[in-house]
């Protein structure tokens, strides 16, 4: 609705009532949160996450964060916290499944992947679980090993593991399937898979435009 | 920068709190509950143009000069009120997936205008 009454005082052209004025700029905060996080529409939540779960997460994240260096050069960066889905486990291997969004129409670049455990242990006791990074590679329906990783716990609490760049690259196609083998007697899979807020979760740096920005000199 | 009071008509930043609640975004944005947007709005006379501490740089001040310069003796010149500082809003969002994202986006809370 215009007004005829007034016009822009900085570009000349008439103004719009306070309402609709408003409503314009929600129109203009939705459209650019969504444009800057190169989403085409603002997500829908089909798989919910428990309140202890987030926090538990976020707390962690915090803490990793601060741990993170300074870089000059940046873009503009995301962290993601991707939790798991356990699917095909038995008593001797948990797996577990990673969505991650296909981004790499958008040139975001996965710099980093590390996995959070957290392992309940007795006391004065220890345990290794082998994490095996696995891929469906292209005309395959068999998983392979594409990486494994040997985790030493001595203590109950959580774990990190950095995942090295085959893990990051099956996160920048949008899925990555890991599994956790439990070596020696103590391991069990409730060690691993404790409550709800203890759920394993992975996170991710990455960075927009990584592949395709040119630096100037 | 100068905030717009009153019935000031020049140019000035425009506060303007956008609430994720009125807009229905709060189920997946986890944080911050809204952010200060802001806006300019006012008058950019010719004369505004460039100033110290009004222009972006001093290369939009010579910009500027040369742009006066060119547009004597017209009425509104070319100048306009635009943002001349921005800032980064950090936002903690679900996915489509619920994963959890953690990102700074650039320039999106207006700081301060001035005239181009």
């Amino acid at each position: 609705t215009l007004r005829a009454d007034s016009q822009c005082p900085a570009c000349g052209g008439p103004t719009l009532d306070l309402e609709s004025q408003r409503e314009l700029l929600h129109d203009f905060a939705k459209r650019s949160i969504l444009d800057k996080l190169h989403l085409r529409q603002r997500p829908t939540l089909g798989r919910p996450v428990s309140r202890s779960a987030l926090r538990t997460a976020l707390q962690r994240l915090r803490e990793l964060s601060q741990e993170a260096l300074l870089e000059d050069d940046i873009g503009q960066e995301y962290e993601i916290i991707s939790f798991a889905e356990t699917g095909l486990s038995n008593i001797n291997q948990i797996r577990l499944d990673f969505h991650f969004p296909d981004r790499n129409s958008g040139g975001m670049e996965i710099q980093q992947a590390s996995l959070m455990l957290f392992m309940q242990l007795p006391p004065n006791s220890t345990c290794t679980v082998n994490v095996k990074v696995l891929m469906l590679r292209p005309h395959d329906t068999n998983l392979t090993l594409i990486a494994q990783h040997l985790l030493e716990v001595d203590a109950s609490g959580w774990h990190q593991i950095f995942l090295g760049p085959e893990a990051q690259a099956a996160c920048s196609q949008g899925h990555l399937t890991l599994q956790l083998v439990p070596e020696g007697q103590r391991a069990h899979r409730s060690d691993i898979l404790g409550g709800t807020s203890h759920r394993p979760f992975v996170v991710a740096r990455v960075r927009v435009g990584g592949k395709h920005r040119v630096r100037r000199r | 920068g100068i905030d717009c009071q009153g019935g000031s008509r020049m140019c000035c930043r425009q506060e303007f709190f956008v609430d994720f609640r009125e807009i229905g975004w709060q189920d997946w944005i986890i944080q911050p509950e809204g952010y200060a947007m802001n806006f300019c709005t006012g008058q950019c006379p010719l004369h505004v143009a460039g100033m110290p501490g009004i222009a972006a740089s001093f290369h939009t001040a010579v910009f500027n000069l040369l742009k006066a310069n060119a547009a004597a003796g017209t009425a509104r010149g070319g100048s306009c009120c635009v943002p001349t500082i921005r800032r980064p809003l950090s936002l903690l969002y679900y996915d489509k997936d619920s994963n959890i994202v953690k990102t700074d986006i650039p320039d999106m809370v207006v700081e301060a205008c001035g005239c181009s």
